[in-house]
């Protein structure tokens, strides 16, 4: 299969001039000034390019570590694009979308999570019981934001995750799995998705007599969750593992904070 | 510019003595490259160097076992001595790659890896 260029501005005599092997790297290496005209219009967060750069080192090592063994070639950090906020006592509701302009139809996806920072300032150690409700979100046209603290009947299973904080580690990244919920609508190729997300975290202590729950603060201090894919390029400019060399996808481990966020499902839990 | 001399492939029994002088046979040379000397260091925020390395030097005439040549290699040098040197030698061009992984700051301002194939020569052979 050859390389397709449908979401770039490639200039057609350039491709034809290398017989359409041209990857984005090459381009840039081939042409005298492609970069001339490249200003990137937006400048990702300093906190998220730390955080793709410690995927680059884990991932690019020659000697990859065993949890390090993976599939894919690519993986694409997309952050909130428009975002609305509604919050009352019970919920915090985000509608917020992404834009996904930059995956490309051979681009095939094998895992995507919401990536949530959580920052805290707590001296004593804390562990907070976080529930996530994301469903699709169709853009209403005519305003940004629609409200919708009434409609809030469940598209997904409730998803949920554990976030433990302690006074030497000041920010917790936490990967929360939504392959499952994402994955048709990324293989229709949207250009943009719009989810309604609604994470409600509270303390995870054991329920004392009249069963008052707390609200964990750790909700107040999270910023809206990154969109990070992990994706296996089938182009043939795109490294391709052999299935020969033996390396399986285990995407599942968390490999960030050196514990696994697995995400267990409130029913599994009860039982 | 150096040539790295341990290119020899593995199979390769012990008991041929290494190189101890560099010589002008097919041979992998480094050649780095700074993303910030190529203008492309806004663009590939990792890693900052590259070097795809090349292949240079002559085949010599039993070229066989040692570069792990196809039978063919030998043919063509027969045909370069013996029949007609208008036909060339066998050239000295890479035989393994490996592939470059590149970190980017898309322009619209999201983060993508990605690994790229056969962006780095490891090994040298002749044919």
């Amino acid at each position: 299969s050859c390389y397709n260029f449908e979401n770039e501005s490639v200039e057609p005599d350039v491709s034809l001039h290398h017989g359409n092997i041209l990857s984005p790297l090459l381009k840039a290496l081939s042409e005298q000034n492609p970069w001339g005209e490249f200003t990137p219009r937006a400048k990702p967060d300093s906190r998220f390019v730390r955080y793709m750069k410690r995927l680059y080192k884990l991932s690019s090592k020659p000697d990859k570590s065993p949890e390090a063994s993976h599939l894919y070639n690519t993986a694409r950090l997309i952050t909130p694009r428009e975002e609305c906020l509604e919050q009352n006592r019970e919920f915090f509701m985000q509608d917020i979308s992404y834009s996904l302009n930059r995956v490309r139809s051979q681009e095939q996806l094998l895992k995507s999570v919401l990536l949530y920072s959580f920052d805290h300032n707590h001296v004593t150690p804390f562990t907070s019981l976080c529930y996530l409700d994301v469903k699709e979100q169709k853009p209403s046209r005519d305003q940004m934001c629609s409200h919708h603290l009434s409609s809030t009947q469940q598209s997904v299973p409730l998803l949920s995750f554990r976030v433990h904080t302690e006074r030497r580690v000041r920010r917790r990244w936490v990967e929360v799995d939504v392959t499952s919920f994402l994955h048709p609508l990324i293989q229709a190729h949207k250009k943009d998705i719009h989810l309604l997300i609604n994470l409600t975290c509270v303390a995870d202590m054991v329920p004392r007599p009249g069963g008052q729950v707390h609200k964990s603060p750790v909700e107040l201090t999270h910023r809206s969750p990154s969109l990070l894919l992990y994706l296996n390029d089938t182009s043939e400019v795109a490294y391709q593992r052999r299935a020969t060399q033996g390396r399986m996808v285990d995407l599942t481990s968390n490999h960030w904070d050196g514990k696994s966020t697995a995400w267990e499902s409130a029913s599994r839990k009860r039982r | 510019g150096t040539p790295k001399s341990t290119n020899l492939p593995e199979t390769m029994p012990k008991l041929i003595p290494m190189y101890d002088f560099p010589t002008d046979e097919c041979d992998l040379y480094d050649f780095r490259v700074s993303f910030s000397q190529l203008k492309l260091d806004h663009w590939i925020i990792a890693p900052q160097k590259y070097n795809p390395r090349y292949c240079k030097g002559f085949c010599p005439r039993a070229v066989g076992y040692i570069y792990g040549s196809p039978v063919h290699t030998m043919v063509q040098n027969i045909i370069y001595e013996k029949l007609d040197s208008s036909v060339p030698r066998p050239s000295c061009v890479p035989s393994e790659y490996n592939p470059l992984s590149v970190l980017t700051i898309e322009n619209d301002g999201s983060i993508a890896y990605k690994e790229y194939e056969e962006m780095i020569a490891t090994k040298c052979t002749c044919r």
